[in-house]
């Protein structure tokens, strides 16, 4: 649908404009921990599968808050500079929601999107840099 | 900013590049031009020209608008979600969700409509792909993944400039800045930069 100003959109797309955007429902998982088992995770890893953060696409993920979303949701923090926690905070989930572009981020298992800098970079910043 | 694996780009030969719309679609001129605006931003900055064509069919680089699944194994998920997505070179092919509310011209910020979406905005990153660059963790470049609904971001951040810049070199008549509209970019919280 085009729109050539936005005075041209019709008012029953505005009455439509609350359905659910398809990675909203990912908000149900807010404070969701490592070790647990929620309903609807497994669309969350197949999420993380298509933007290459979980590298093998298996016919069934499991519901289950295991090490794999664990590494997932670091690299994922990681490369959007939130705080890596592992874990599915508030703001890593309202930027997982947020409408994107579909290429992946994880390429091959390699990102090179935040300048290929490790974890160990954040925790203990062995880094040496130069400003330009 | 970021490559792809391997880093591929367009070849010395092919830095004249011709671009065409899906006929099926059957876009106005005034869609057309956010193209032809889009593809200026990149020609701007490195010696890229590129030319619109009507022959879909022979044309480098291919502009559909599709919904669902269209074929290639990315299927698009209705209002919102994935926005878009372009192959790296020199496929060339640049695929659009046909189900977004796209915003031609006027202020996206004003939209009354929470699902409206920039079309230049979208087009800009994507051809960043198209030429073969990766995404950024740089929240304001152009190749940063996300953009949020009745956001505008057009212009390229020097993250953008560096990459493409390192791939096919600089346009001899570029002079440094490609902001003529300052209130067109992001406000950004200036992470330092490395």
């Amino acid at each position: 649908r085009f729109f050539p100003n936005i005075t041209d959109i019709p008012p029953w797309i505005k009455n439509n404009a609350t359905s659910k955007a398809p990675w909203d429902a990912f908000n149900k998982f807010a404070g969701c921990r490592p070790g647990e088992k929620r309903e609807g995770l497994s669309q969350l890893k197949q999420y993380f599968n298509h933007f290459g953060y979980i590298p093998n696409s298996p016919s069934n993920f499991s519901e289950d808050f295991d090490d794999e979303l664990e590494k997932a949701l670091k690299s994922y923090q990681q490369n959007f500079k939130l705080n890596v926690t592992g874990q599915l905070d508030d703001q890593t989930l309202q930027q997982i929601v947020r409408p994107r572009c579909g290429n992946a981020d994880v390429i091959n298992g390699t990102s090179s999107m935040n300048s290929g800098r490790s974890s160990s970079f954040h925790t203990t910043g062995h880094l040496h840099t130069t400003a330009h | 900013f970021s490559f792809f694996p391997g880093t591929p780009r367009w070849p010395s030969n092919r830095q004249d590049l011709t671009y065409s719309f899906l006929p099926a679609n059957g876009l106005t001129d005034e869609v057309k031009a956010v193209f032809t605006s889009a593809f200026q931003k990149w020609s701007t900055v490195t010696p890229l020209t590129f030319t619109q064509v009507d022959s879909y069919s022979s044309a480098d680089i291919t502009i559909g608008f599709y919904t669902g699944d269209h074929g290639d194994g990315e299927p698009f998920d209705g209002v919102l979600g994935t926005l878009a997505h372009a192959f790296s070179p020199t496929s060339g092919r640049l695929h659009l969700d046909g189900d977004e509310n796209w915003v031609v011209s006027g202020d996206v910020t004003k939209a009354s409509v929470s699902t409206a979406v920039d079309l230049e905005s979208v087009a800009v990153h994507e051809i960043g792909h198209l030429l073969g660059l990766g995404h950024s963790s740089v929240e304001d470049a152009i190749m940063y993944p996300s953009i949020t609904s009745r956001t505008r971001k057009v212009e390229l951040a020097d993250d953008d400039i560096q990459g493409i810049q390192l791939l096919y070199g600089t346009n001899p008549n570029y002079n440094g800045s490609t902001t003529s509209n300052t209130q067109e970019r992001e406000s950004s919280g200036g992470d330092p930069r490395y």
